[in-house]
């Protein structure tokens, strides 16, 4: 509001006669003319204080978003035409903020370059919202688009000044990639997704070096520049938390579709190229995705180190007991227990855990989990769920290691973490069990402890089920995660392949196996890839 | 029963990492070299 | 309890933006730097012909399989991509030298008649982007301060 008399067509010449000095030389040395350029600004009093330079970008920008607006319905040229001519004075715009950027300051003066960069990029983001609150269906995303992938790039461009603030510029874009995040900004979804999935943005934040990627495998010494993953992690969980509602209605329009096509590209570059990070970060990944998503939660669980040989599921005899990496803990971010609320209900837990009592916190583990809210899909806190499982498993597995022992069938039985799963087994409605076992068979994934334990886990609770109900619901909770496409987990092939072949679970003379024609063709087919 | 994850245009047998040539979530091929920026020498820019 | 349900007003909402977004979807020029010449203007085409690169076609081995002339354009009409790069290399590996004042290419047509610390003399063979051809240029001196 309120903007100074005369600011406005300030603005409009100074970037009019910025455009001239850029087209002049574009490709040669802009920095040879800034200089004057910068005089120019000066002496138009753009320079004077804070405020009159956040308005010269917020009016700059209007400008760029303004123009597009009126050039792109133009039926008279090709639309490249159309789009190369925008560009030309868009890049241009981000050549100057570049610039302004760079020598804001001295060399050295890297909070100074900062702040200049995360207040261009607050005003391109309030400019955003206000144009998409405005204009609603009407709101196109080219402007924003190009003015937020033309910077980065730009500012990512080799130059010892820039390398120097490489990092808080990324930082200064995950948080506005994260402003712009596709629930809050729906009609610029399809650009967010480019933005944060473009092969310069990519590299830049999950790459690292051949020894960072080994010890970030397991849980060592922590690897020092992991905020890239972080950030990365979450605009992955902003993307699938939009995705969600549509998803879990299988049926998906066109534009869900393509938006989801475009996912699975995503996660296919990054189980081919940052397996390590899909490791990582899997837990928050699969709290967020729908139970039905299942080849695109699989693609996530099938991610292991590239360093890792994994052994062939179908090996026969494969001994999955003496494999070294079943000893080894997988790294997991973020820490899964601050989801374990409230506090006094996690000491309750620690306290059943350690003394196994009292009996009656088996059923207070089941009311804590299930939420007032009475809506099918939404009675049990998935979150809290998926926490309390992970939790109990990892303690359990540290219980039996201090004991000098390994996990396996009988070294799991009888202790309060497995009073935990048996209870919940039993106790927990078919919704809830199916989101409890779920949460178990989320854990089968590469090579590690967690696996083998939360495998035998499976295995041992199909065992000792009390009614067919369950061995049918944890059938049915693997074969959905095998019937889909590749690819699959190895954790999930060797669990399945040791309930079918080990005599020890009678599977095949379960009555859920026959029960229908089509059922019992399917297990056989299933049984005879994996056999 | 999901899709042909192979069918998306993605070189997923790649020994290299294939993220260089990523064309984006809507693109059913890698980049073309022609489309991939490289800051090569100065002298280069000639236009 | 786990299967489909209908979207709430909210989700509707996002649902309608998206909807009206799919109308405008990103244009892969947009993320790109201009292309000064060859703009990404698609054009469909018989499914029978090649609809993606051919494989390795981003390599230097499939790049000195190029005819010199298709290298060149390639240097002068894709300039700043990893195809100029390549197609440079592919140059160099034909003897042919970058002259970064006239910005043309030159090779040998035979030993130089001179040599010496700044500079070699003798008859060349250029490629004229200009008129889009090579040429043979005697008594040419071609000075090392630029050749790149």
């Amino acid at each position: 509001f309120d903007d100074p008399p005369g600011l406005l067509e300030k603005t409009e010449y100074l970037l009019k006669e910025w455009l001239t000095i850029y087209s002049a030389a574009p490709n040669r040395d802009p920095g040879k003319t800034f200089s004057a350029y910068i005089h120019q600004m000066n002496v138009q009093g753009i320079l004077k204080s804070d405020d009159i330079i956040t308005r010269f970008f917020r009016l700059s920008t209007q400008m760029m978003v303004e123009l597009c607006y009126r050039q792109i319905p133009d039926q008279t040229q090709s639309p490249s035409t159309v789009r190369a001519k925008l560009f030309h004075t868009i890049d241009a715009y981000v050549k100057l903020i570049v610039l302004l950027v760079k020598h804001s300051g001295d060399a050295n003066a890297i909070t100074t370059k900062t702040n200049l960069l995360n207040k261009v990029l607050g005003i391109v983001v309030g400019v955003l919202l206000q144009d998409h609150d405005v204009q609603a269906t009407d709101f196109h995303q080219l402007p924003y688009h190009r003015i937020l992938i033309t910077l980065f790039l730009d500012l990512n461009a080799p130059d010892p000044v820039l390398e120097s603030i490489n990092y808080p510029i990324l930082a200064a874009f995950c948080h506005t990639f994260h402003l712009l995040r596709p629930r809050k900004v729906p009609g610029f979804a399809y650009a967010w997704l480019e933005l944060i999935s473009h092969r310069i943005f990519i590299g830049r934040l999950l790459g690292l070096t051949p020894q960072q990627k080994r010890q970030r495998a397991y849980d060592q010494t922590p690897v020092t520049d992991v905020q890239g993953w972080n950030f990365y992690a979450q605009l992955l969980i902003d993307l699938f938390k939009y995705l969600a509602p549509f998803l879990r209605n299988a049926e998906l329009a066109k534009p869900v579709q393509l938006l989801y096509k475009g996912t699975l590209r995503v996660l296919l570059i990054l189980l081919h190229d940052f397996p390590e990070f899909l490791c990582e970060f899997h837990y928050g990944f699969c709290d967020v995705i729908p139970p039905n998503c299942i080849q695109m939660r699989n693609l996530i669980l099938s991610a292991f180190p590239r360093n890792m040989r994994l052994p062939d599921p179908f090996t026969p005899n494969l001994k999955v007991d003496v494999l070294q990496e079943i000893s080894l803990s997988p790294k997991i971010s973020p820490d899964f227990q601050c989801y374990i609320q409230p506090s006094s209900f996690k000491k309750d837990l620690d306290l059943y855990l350690k003394t196994r009592a009292p009996v009656t916190f088996l059923s207070e583990i089941r009311t804590t989990m299930q939420q007032s809210c009475c809506e099918p899909g939404m009675r049990y806190n998935l979150s809290l769920l998926n926490a309390i499982v992970l939790y109990v498993g990892t303690q359990a597995i540290q219980h039996i290691r201090s004991k000098g022992l390994v996990p396996n069938t009988s070294t799991i039985a009888h202790s309060a973490h497995m009073d935990i799963f048996q209870n919940l087994s039993v106790d927990l409605d078919t919704e809830g069990r199916y989101l409890f076992l779920n949460a178990i068979a989320n854990q089968l994934r590469f090579p590690n402890s967690h696996t083998h334990y939360f495998s035998c886990t499976l295995l041992y609770l199909f065992a000792e089920a009390n009614s067919e109900a369950i061995q049918e619901q944890i059938t049915r909770v693997l074969l959905e995660r095998l019937i889909v496409n590749r690819p699959h987990p190895w954790g999930l092939l060797i669990t399945f392949i040791e309930l079918i072949k080990n005599p020890a679970y009678k599977f095949w003379h379960h009555e859920f196996v026959h029960c229908a024609p089509e059922i019992e063709k399917l297990f056989e087919s299933v049984a005879r890839s994996c056999m | 029963l999901g899709q042909d994850l192979t069918a998306l245009g993605l070189n997923l047998n790649s020994p290299e990492n294939i993220y260089p040539t990523f064309a984006g979530p809507w693109a059913d091929a890698p980049c073309r070299p022609q489309d991939v920026e490289f800051h090569g020498p100065p002298e280069y820019i000639i236009n | 309890p786990l299967g489909p349900v209908p979207l709430s007003k909210d989700h509707q909402f996002q649902f309608t933006m998206l909807e009206s977004a799919f109308l405008h979807l990103p244009h892969p020029s947009d993320s790109e730097r201009i292309k000064l010449y060859l703009p990404r203007n698609p054009c469909p085409t018989p499914h029978y012909y090649n609809q993606g690169p051919l494989p390795h076609s981003d390599s230097l081995e499939f790049f000195q399989r190029l005819s010199t002339e298709t290298l060149f354009f390639i240097f002068y009409y894709m300039e700043g991509s990893k195809a100029q790069y390549l197609a440079a290399k592919a140059l160099k590996k034909q003897s042919w030298r970058f002259h970064t004042k006239y910005m043309m290419w030159f090779q040998r047509h035979e030993e130089p008649k001179l040599i010496n610390e700044e500079y070699e003399q003798g008859t060349y063979i250029y490629f004229d982007y200009e008129k889009w051809g090579q040429r043979k240029k005697e008594g040419f001196t071609f000075e090392y301060k630029y050749l790149e």
